[in-house]
């Protein structure tokens, strides 16, 4: 038996608003620690690991860990029927072949549910093993969505280097070249306005920048964005989901032939 | 012009 309560059920709509373009089908898996995903897009280059606590929902009875594979496009389709302020129960009968999404108006005066297919998955689940970076980049989250929106109108990739001077986004494409820089700026009014570079040593990745845009779709999630950057791994884009956890996506660079 | 990696070349399968 499962039964997750979350008091802000807008969190779960942005997170499917936010994956659901990059990954077609994923398993959802519960457990005591909480509400968990990890996918990779069609062709294996992007990876998105979600994770919401346990501790951030309101009522969490999960007596045994399940695996729920749930089609994201129906699955958004289903949450969009649920108002921004409405309070959102996930529930599912051990080995049945459903899940039911639950909806309550702010005050209990209407209350929806909506049962949803499963279905089975083979899904690779991939190891991701803690890393030192060589630098990590926290930035508002929203100039972050700008520059991918700006560069990918002028070039198809974008390469992202971080040194003393700071994290620059470059791009060219036919009609010509473009360079954003953002320096290190801890002096604003609120926190998650600052950019902060924590460097070990300089980096320089080649990224595509379609699935960067992808990414960007989580903003609505957070003020601010980390990314994290080793010569020889992945990139990490992580939106922190207040009180309750991440989503993070990896993404493969690109490396010259 | 560059490759594009898959993640199986840095992360090994569970």
């Amino acid at each position: 038996m499962l039964e997750l309560r979350l008091v802000q059920g807008s969190l779960l709509k942005k997170v499917l608003e936010a994956i659901k373009d990059l990954v077609n089908d994923a398993n959802f898996d519960c457990s005591a620690t909480g509400f968990s995903l990890q996918a990779m897009d069609s062709s294996h280059v992007a990876l998105v690991a979600l994770l919401l606590r346990s501790e951030g929902f309101e009522h969490y009875r999960c007596d045994r860990n399940l695996s729920m594979g749930m089609n994201l496009n129906n699955m958004s389709k289903m949450l969009k029927c649920a108002g921004n302020d409405d309070i959102i129960t996930i529930k599912a009968d051990d080995g049945s072949d459903t899940v039911t999404f639950m909806f309550e108006s702010p005050n209990q005066d209407k209350i929806a549910d909506f049962e949803m297919k499963l279905m089975d998955i083979d899904s690779e689940h991939l190891g991701i093993p803690e890393a030192e970076y060589q630098a990590i980049v926290r930035m508002p989250s929203s100039e972050f969505a700008r520059i991918c929106k700006d560069l990918s109108s002028i070039g198809d990739t974008v390469v992202i280097s971080v040194t003393k001077e700071g994290v620059k986004f470059s791009t060219r494409g036919d009609i010509g070249t473009a360079n954003v820089v953002c320096r290190q700026n801890t002096t604003v009014d609120k926190p998650e306005e600052a950019t902060v570079i924590e460097m070990q040593e300089p980096v320089s990745l080649t990224f595509a920048l379609r699935y960067m845009n992808s990414f960007t779709k989580a903003t609505p999630l957070s003020g601010t964005v980390t990314i994290s950057l080793s010569s020889d791994l992945p990139i990490v884009v992580e939106y922190k989901i207040a009180e309750m956890g991440y989503i993070r996506f990896y993404l493969a660079p690109k490396i010259e032939d | 012009t560059c490759n594009q990696k898959k993640l199986s070349a840095f992360f090994s399968l569970n």
